[in-house]
């Protein structure tokens, strides 16, 4: 553990908070990509089957139960409890152009030709590019609620951080894991122009809009 | 050596 890893930890988790708090606050999930979050779910529940098969440290099972127990835990507020409320009209990104290609690319791209392995990829592939349906319904809208920007903000954090844990463990751990890399920096590059419009807007007090 | 890989990253 280094401290780029475990910031990038808390940001995930702060990321998750917010927008539970988000929609259990206003009622409301409104502005929030159902796709996105199904996404996030099936990433979070292929990549954390060896939860089962092997035990890594209580940091680690604690921080994956409560990972896909709080995806789970949204899917229910958004297609359940605050169903009303969920803007179904702007969250028209087609999942399957994702996760097929994703799916593919898994089997074809691994470590290790086997069921978990696979899986534990088809996660790492599948969360580099999650957030997609999330940023293609704020272009569709042309904003986004202050509270679901500081959510995409610490969720992109997140993978950036990760990226300064690669680099710090590749010289001093010598450990390298190419594919979690390049999904972590393709992941990264898809959040670069929200961080731009997040600095330059939402940390001057103003809300997060599109340029027309 | 092959093994199966432990997956210490979240």
């Amino acid at each position: 553990m280094n401290v780029f890893r475990l910031t990038g930890d808390i940001a995930h988790l702060l990321a998750i908070i917010l927008l539970l708090m988000k929609i259990w606050k206003t009622r409301s999930c409104a502005g929030v990509s159902g796709k996105s979050q199904m996404m996030f779910a099936l990433v979070f529940t292929t990549r954390y089957l060896d939860l089962i098969t092997n035990f890594i440290s209580l940091y680690n099972t604690t921080m994956k139960m409560i990972f896909i127990a709080s995806s789970y835990g949204t899917l229910y507020l958004m297609f359940l409890k605050f169903r009303a409320t969920y803007d179904s009209n702007h969250d028209t990104f087609r999942m399957e152009f994702l996760v097929v290609p994703v799916a593919g690319l898994s089997f074809l791209v691994n470590h290790d030709f086997s069921p978990l392995e696979i899986l534990w990829t088809f996660s790492i592939y599948l969360e580099s590019v999650a957030i997609l349906p999330q940023l293609f319904m704020i272009s569709k809208t042309g904003e986004a609620e202050t509270i679901t920007s500081h959510y995409l903000f610490a969720l992109g954090s997140y993978r950036a951080l990760y990226i300064l844990n690669w680099v710090y463990r590749f010289y001093f751990e010598g450990f390298f894991d190419l594919i979690a890399v390049v999904a972590g920096c393709v992941q990264t590059v898809l959040y670069c122009d929200f961080f731009y419009l997040y600095i330059t807007k939402v940390w001057k007090g103003k809300k997060l809009t599109l340029p027309a | 050596s092959p093994h199966i890989r432990r997956h210490d990253e979240l």
